[in-house]
């Protein structure tokens, strides 16, 4: 299938909510997510990565508003799980490389990569889908990620 | 915007591809998907959490066959860098929720995590994004998953 970028979307309007050390077995993330839904909180990206040690991070991201409703929301969870802090950051902006058939080639996360390794951005989370590959990065270098990965996929040519 | 579950997918055809201690700076995400797209070999998941003392574990799955491509087209990469492991599990799988408006809505992925920590299947991984939410579970578990994701959206009452 032919690998076609779409487009690039950046949202600065996020926090990261990091939670860690969260016990790696069944029912700790129903925990945490049950909590956030029954307190309202719009949720956009959730990566969590492999456990190690038998507790495991769990990072998502919010619109900055509900950043202290999540905070809130999580506090006595965690607490009544036995652990597990919560951090947020919200110095973050979610960048967006939406496109087709992007399963087939890891081409174009490398193009994406790249662009921003050159500018010298830090990618801070990565979450992949088929049509979008997203990343965290620092909100100061938000507008300067869009650029480059435009240029990157001849975005500003179309 | 109302939230439409539509399907669960199982891919029990997929490896998890676990690159640890990888430098958190501008590059090496870069460098390790250019070695992947180089090498043909097929991106499915790629899941990064925030890094910690300097350095970021980077998580992603390929077809079980790309696996022993997808190690020897890394070891000298991460070699160069100074750094670096990779482990590889085979033995998972990976079911996706899809749907429409999850984003404004945590509780799509709190109703998954729930079935699953019901039926005390673990999760392992997880990835997300408006339309999907994706979550790595044992291979020997991810009929089951299937199985009590389906029966907590309804979609065995269609
Ligand atoms: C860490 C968390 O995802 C845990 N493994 C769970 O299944 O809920
Ligand atoms: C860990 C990796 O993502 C690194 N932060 C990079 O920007 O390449």
């Amino acid at each position: 299938e032919k690998v076609v970028v779409r487009g690039v979307a950046v949202d600065k309007d996020q926090a990261k909510v990091i939670v860690s050390n969260l016990p790696d077995k069944p029912g700790s993330a129903a925990r945490v997510f049950r909590a956030l839904a029954d307190a309202n909180v719009m949720v956009d990206m959730i990566v969590q990565n492999v456990g190690r040690g038998g507790v495991a991070n769990l990072t998502f991201t919010v619109p900055q508003t509900d950043q202290v409703k999540a905070q809130r929301a999580l506090e006595p969870v965690l607490a009544a799980m036995g652990g597990g802090q919560v951090a947020i950051h919200e110095q973050i902006a979610k960048l967006s490389v939406v496109g087709v058939g992007m399963k087939t080639h890891s081409g174009v996360a490398a193009t994406l990569f790249q662009a921003l390794a050159a500018a010298n951005i830090n990618i801070e989370m990565i979450s992949t889908s088929e049509i979008k590959i997203s990343v965290i990065v620092e909100q100061e270098r938000a507008d300067e990620a869009a650029r480059v990965a435009h240029a990157a996929f001849h975005l500003d040519q179309l």
